[in-house]
Parts: structure tokens; sequence; C-alpha cells
């Protein structure tokens, strides 16, 4: 699971049995008191109720894999609907794709919606949520005051039935012996001797190459170390490269290729940072600081644009390989073209990581005169860019199975999917 | 090519968190993804609100609304327009 906070937005996004929309109320209720935002649903910051105002909120999953599973509001999305429309007003609620098969749900609320007086104190008591009046999204700032130049632009691949042998790199025991054969020999000598002196229960990490289950011994033979030689820094350097989540994260980042899908060559202040969940299961957050302009200040990307939001880009992945329920997802609002990776290279990049049997593609991209004018490719405003467009409709290995485009207000949704041939 | 400069990300690890983490039996699969804007962008806050906005709020101060989602912070990478939290789960 993920969480990138911004100054003035904050997306989260988690995984699995979590219960997102619980922390929902919350999370409103710190952007007013420790942040400040406006808050109207009640008279003073000190009622339990009190939480800020949302400029707008997006809620967005895939369709149910195991929904008996779920907890709290997210066993289906018709709870899920009910518990954001009794949270906010004038929200509302899209499926998008094939309804008996891969689909993805949307709930947006829109910049400006009417407002309606909150319910009384009384009305609406619900076990669920401790909010009882509704949030009324969209009047911090109206859609009329909206900066036209602030250019947003969000992708994400979401893939399941991973091929095998790509998802055995998210195995906990595959990356340790991976990490193995790169820990310095020096290191792993140390790591030896000092393994060796605790009786010689586990040759670990050897450079005759040990096998994964082997290193699952470590952890047995460590909770001994305290009673027998201790280790020298090379052996405790070598330990943590070969088991520690984040260690072993980097490692995965850099051998699945996941670390090139934005280069330092071209994003050279790009910070990636990615966990090894045992046994196993990834996730890795970037974060993409643009490339200093000529003077040496920070640009944007978005220059094209004149953005008003510099150098605040992400990305996210988070990868489940089990055979029975293999899934990955990707996703950044690194604006595609313009200085940067297009968003064709993007996806195939991606894809070629985990070789899914099956994807969709969503791109959410602001809508405007000045928003992405060279055109990621993925959006209805690239008849320029038709080479791009191109691209999208062959992806290597893959048939494009269904194309659909909402247009919403001032955001465009464009939805792909894709089965392997 | 450029040269990494001083607007580097610095990262940050919760080793309590990540040193002892068990995912045995996590149930992992599709993600759910909330995105809560509270105004049209960074440099248009509401009058009240400090300059950096929700980055102001302190990282402890997300930990109770996390425990509510069911995760834990396993490290955080901050930088001058975002801050990163990695999540357990």
């Amino acid at each position: 699971s993920s969480m990138f906070v911004f100054p003035h937005k904050i997306i989260l996004k988690t995984c699995g049995t979590t219960t997102l929309l619980l922390g929902l109320h919350r999370l409103l209720r710190i952007a007013a008191v420790d942040a400040g935002f406006p808050y109207h649903n009640t008279g003073s910051l000190d009622d339990i109720k009190a939480a800020a105002t949302p400029y707008r909120v997006f809620y967005s999953r895939k369709n149910f894999l195991f929904p008996d599973k779920q907890q709290g509001p997210h066993r289906s999305w018709k709870q899920e609907v009910k518990y954001l429309d009794d949270m906010f007003e004038g929200g509302s609620a899209y499926m998008v794709g094939k309804m008996n098969g891969d689909h993805w749900y949307l709930y947006i609320t829109s910049p400006g919606a009417t407002h309606t007086p909150p319910r009384s104190p009384d009305e609406g008591k619900t076990t669920i949520s401790p909010t009882r009046s509704k949030i009324p999204a969209g009047l911090v700032t109206p859609a009329e005051e909206v900066p036209q130049n602030v250019s947003d632009e969000t992708l994400e691949i979401l893939m399941t039935d991973l091929d095998p042998e790509n998802a055995k790199q998210f195995y906990l025991s595959h990356a340790s012996a991976v990490a193995c054969e790169q820990v310095p020999l020096q290191a792993q000598e140390a790591r030896k001797a000092a393994h060796d002196s605790l009786g010689g229960l586990s040759e670990s990490c050897t450079s005759d190459g040990t096998t994964a289950d082997e290193i699952f011994d470590v952890d047995d033979v460590d909770k001994g170390a305290g009673t027998a030689t201790p280790m020298t820094d090379q052996a405790v350097l070598a330990e943590s490269l070969t088991t520690e989540g984040h260690a072993l994260g980097t490692v995965v980042s850099n051998n699945c290729g996941l670390s090139d899908v934005y280069p330092t060559s071209i994003y050279p202040d790009a910070r990636i940072d990615a966990y090894m969940f045992a046994p196993c299961g990834f996730s890795a957050n970037g974060v993409i600081p643009a490339p200093p302009g000529p003077d040496g200040a920070q640009s944007s990307f978005d220059e094209g644009n004149k953005s008003t939001n510099p150098s605040a880009h992400y990305f996210t992945v988070h990868v489940t390989p089990e055979p029975d329920c293999s899934f990955a997802s990707f996703e950044t609002n690194v604006p595609g073209g313009q200085k940067g990776r297009e968003t064709a290279d993007i996806i195939e990049h991606v894809v070629r990581i985990f070789r899914p049997g099956r994807f969709s593609v969503t791109l959410f991209e602001t809508k405007g005169k000045g928003v992405n004018p060279y055109g990621s490719g993925m959006g209805i405003h690239d008849g320029a860019n038709a080479e791009s467009r191109q691209r999208l409709e062959r992806i290597p290995g893959y048939r494009r199975m269904d194309r659909i485009v909402h247009d919403f207000d001032d955001y465009d949704l464009i939805f792909r999917f894709y089965e392997r041939e | 090519t450029f040269s990494p400069s001083q607007a580097t990300p610095h990262l940050t690890i919760n080793h309590d968190v990540a040193a002892d983490l068990d995912s045995s039996n996590a149930f992992e699969g599709p993600e759910k993804l909330l995105e809560v804007w509270f105004a049209p962008g960074p440099t248009s806050l509401p009058a009240g609100v400090p300059q950096n906005g929700l980055k102001a709020v302190p990282s402890d101060t997300w930990v109770g609304m996390l425990d509510m989602v069911n995760c834990k912070i396993l490290s955080v990478i901050t930088s001058e327009n975002v801050d990163s939290y990695l999540l357990s789960e």
C-alpha cells in the first residue's frame, strides 16, 4: 500500500483487506484540524464531526476478485458507493469495461457541486462512519476559479494472471538468492565466518550460489547470534542486504527493470523506495523531481503547459505474485511525452516486467487547450500524435479488446483493456 | 544527463515496523485508490492553510488514520513537493 501527500491533495492506495474508506473521515478531520483546511459541516473544530471540505474526491478500484475476504464497506461496489454517498454530496459512480469480464469502478465528485444544507446531527447515524453530516465536496474553490493552466494526468496499469516465471522475482526466496549473488565477496566471506562460528548451521550467502530455501535458515541461526561471536560489519552488511525488506526491494527493483522505467539518465533526482515482503509480495514508491532547467532551477515536465504544479510526480507499484491471485499495478502521474518517456513506452516497459495475461490501462487527464500539448498518445486530444496512439493499439504480444472514453466535466478518462495473444 | 541536485528526495525507514513484518497471512490483490483534493493546486491553497498544506501534517498524525485502514508506515520519502509513504499490507 502507498500514500502520497501533496500540499493540496492526498492519495491513498491500499491493497488486500485494508479498510481504506474507514479512514476517510479521520483523513478529512486531519486536513481541517492539523492543516487548517476549511470545514463546513459543523460550527467548531472541537466537534468530532469537523472535517475538511474537499475540493474533489476520486475513488476507484478494479473489479472484485475475492469480495468475501473484504471487510467493512469494501465487500461490494454498492456498499462502497453508499458509504461515499453518505459522506459526500454530488458524487457520481461509474463502471467502466465489460460487466462479465475485467472492469473498473470509479466514484467522483465534481468541483462546485451543489451544496445542500448538512443533515441534522441526529440524522443518518451509522455504526460504520463517525460522520453524521455529509461533506459538501467542491465548495472550497468553485470550478470557475480553477487555474486554467493546472494539468493533471494519472496513468494506471492493472495486470492480472502474471507470467509465473516473471512472478518468481517477487518472492523473498528468489530475491534473497539474487541479492546473494550481488553481495561483495568480502562481505559474503565475513558472513560465512560468522555463521561457522555459530556452529555452521547454514552456509547461507556463499559465492557458489545458495538456494533460496537455504537462506531462510539464516533467521534461525541469527537468533543465537547474541551468545556467539558477534558478526563483523561486513557480515552485518551481508545480512542486511540479503534479508532486509528494503534492501531486497531495491535488488528486485533493479533486477526486474522497474528502476529503468524512469531512468536516472533522464530523471536524475528520482528516488525509489521499494520493499520485498515475506514470504512474497512487493511494493515500491518513486518520487521524481523534474530535471533542472537551463539555469539550474527546478523546472517541470509540464513546462509546456506553464503548470503551477512543478516537480510533484510519483509512481507506485504493487505486486502479488501468487498464481491463484497474481496481480500487479503500476500508477504514475509523470506526464507522458514532453521531455520524458512516451506513455506507450512506459506501458510496454511495465508490461514486459510482468507479462500479464490481461491488463487494463486507464488514463485520467485534465481537458482543455493548455493540457498536454505534446500528447501522451493515450488521450483524445492527441490528433497530432497518431504514431503514439498506433503503438497503444499494438502492444507487442497483446490484443486490444476494449477502448472506452468517458467525457467528464473537466477530465477525460480513457480505459483500454488488453489480452495476451 | 543531469547531476542530482539538492532537491533529491530523502528516504527514512521505519525499522520498528519494517524489520519484523510478516505478510504470510495477508491477502493482497487489487487495490482501492482514494484521491482527495482540498484545493485545485499546490499554489491555490485557501487562506489560513500553511504554504506546504497537508505536508505540514507530521507523519505521526497520519498513523492513527492509517491504523483505521489497517496499514503501517514502512518508510517515507520526503521531497519538496510530495511525501511518499510506503505502507504495510
